[in-house]
């Protein structure tokens, strides 16, 4: 069973075409394990994206470096998946 | 075994067995409902779909689908809550009881087996199909990149590992090529609809390439109203416009395919979801999402009854 200990999900804002084509770079790094649940495309829109917990320290500092502005949707997901299941368990009793 | 018909509860996620279990029932209690089987997914699981046909012979219809990304799981349990909601009102609400006076609907629940299973088992985050790939050591396609529409242009990955992988050719997936050919033996199907989850969105083609569709002013002005339908009920917005307008450039997308094969009245959903909890939608909220749902979906079927083409 795959578990998402530690695993975050970001929301980034770009400002101009420029971030937009900095995070299409970091798209296309697969080692980095990355989910876009929205991906990047015009500076207008917000990038969603899940990160594993092994990557979410060099995506920080990527974004920091580039001076591009997010937050953390979601701290941990793992922690919105066990509620979840508690909450289908209950709801099953 | 007897079940009475408010046993099952819309309220809740449900596992694959239970919703096939309950489609049984659907189609045990309402004598224009019929499960039909369109295919096997690649795990060999059956892709059930509702028929609701009140007679005639290939009566113009309208396609629905749900979870084809299996972990949009309020997509999967709105497909339910809209089809006992159908079967329930034929009869008395006046809108869909015109409907399916003349024209058929075929409604699949859960277009991703196989995917749906392992985020109930394995991995609540899985998206794509469980096909294995030759010579990766990743599984899986993303079945909205699979279709024959720009299929392999940009927005889609030519990486096995990648979420958005297209596969090795368009129609790869027998889950695809099962509705393509389903869809296509029929021949007289008006209007394509599908429901993802998040980041509440209605769209149109095209999103394999950036420019619009022949029909976009009727498309734009249909999708504005059921946006506007949608809003009434919880005040839900939904933003509107080509797919490529609205959120990024994406080839193989099924709603191309279906408007590039003469269905017109193509639209994707994206139902309710802030990104708060990303695609674990409590389930309190499963109602809710499947009503509002339902108003922009019948505001869309009145539009295909009334405008014959």
């Amino acid at each position: 069973l795959e578990t998402f200990v530690g695993h975050q999900v970001l929301r980034i804002k770009t400002k101009n075409e420029e971030e937009v084509k900095q995070l299409q770079l970091l798209e296309s790094l697969e080692h980095l394990g990355l989910d876009f649940w929205i991906n990047p495309s015009a500076p207008a829109l917000p990038v969603d994206v899940r990160i594993p917990a092994a990557s979410v320290q060099s995506v920080k500092a990527f974004l920091e470096s580039q001076g591009i502005a997010y937050s953390i949707l979601i701290e941990d997901l793992q922690d919105v998946l066990d509620k979840e299941k508690q909450d289908m368990a209950e709801s099953a009793q | 075994r007897q079940r009475s018909s408010s046993s099952f509860d819309f309220g809740t996620y449900h596992t694959l067995d239970d919703i096939n279990e309950e489609l049984d029932h659907l189609a045990s209690e309402y004598s224009f409902v019929e499960k039909i089987q369109i295919g096997e997914s690649y795990e060999q699981r059956p892709l059930y779909a509702l028929k609701f046909s009140t007679g005639g012979r290939n009566r113009p219809a309208i396609w629905l689908d749900a979870g084809i990304h299996s972990r949009e799981w309020v997509t999967q349990a709105s497909a339910l809550w809209i089809a006992n909601k159908i079967a329930s009102d034929y009869g008395t609400d006046d809108s869909i009881t015109s409907l399916l006076d003349k024209m058929d609907l075929f409604l699949l629940p859960v277009a991703n087996p196989d995917g749906f299973v392992y985020t109930h088992t394995s991995n609540r985050m899985w998206r794509k199909t469980r096909s294995k790939i030759p010579g990766s050591v990743c599984v899986g396609v993303d079945p909205n990149r699979n279709w024959d529409a720009g299929f392999g242009g940009p927005g889609a990955s030519n990486s096995p590992c990648s979420e958005s992988y297209h596969g090795p050719s368009a129609n790869s997936e027998v889950e695809v090529k099962s509705v393509v050919d389903f869809i296509k033996s029929h021949g007289n199907f008006k209007a394509f609809l599908t429901l993802h989850s998040y980041s509440q969105l209605l769209m149109y083609p095209y999103g394999y390439k950036c420019t619009r569709p022949d029909d976009y002013a009727e498309l734009e002005s249909l999708g504005r109203a059921a946006a506007s339908s949608i809003r009434s009920l919880y005040g839900t917005t939904f933003q509107v416009g080509t797919i490529c307008n609205t959120i990024y450039q994406a080839s193989g997308g099924s709603i191309d395919w279906a408007y590039d094969n003469g269905i017109k009245y193509s639209f994707a959903f994206e139902l309710r979801d802030t990104g708060r909890y990303g695609f674990l939608l409590p389930a309190s909220q499963i109602i809710p999402a499947a009503q509002e749902t339902w108003l922009g979906l019948k505001r869309i079927m009145e539009h295909v009854r009334d405008k014959s083409y």
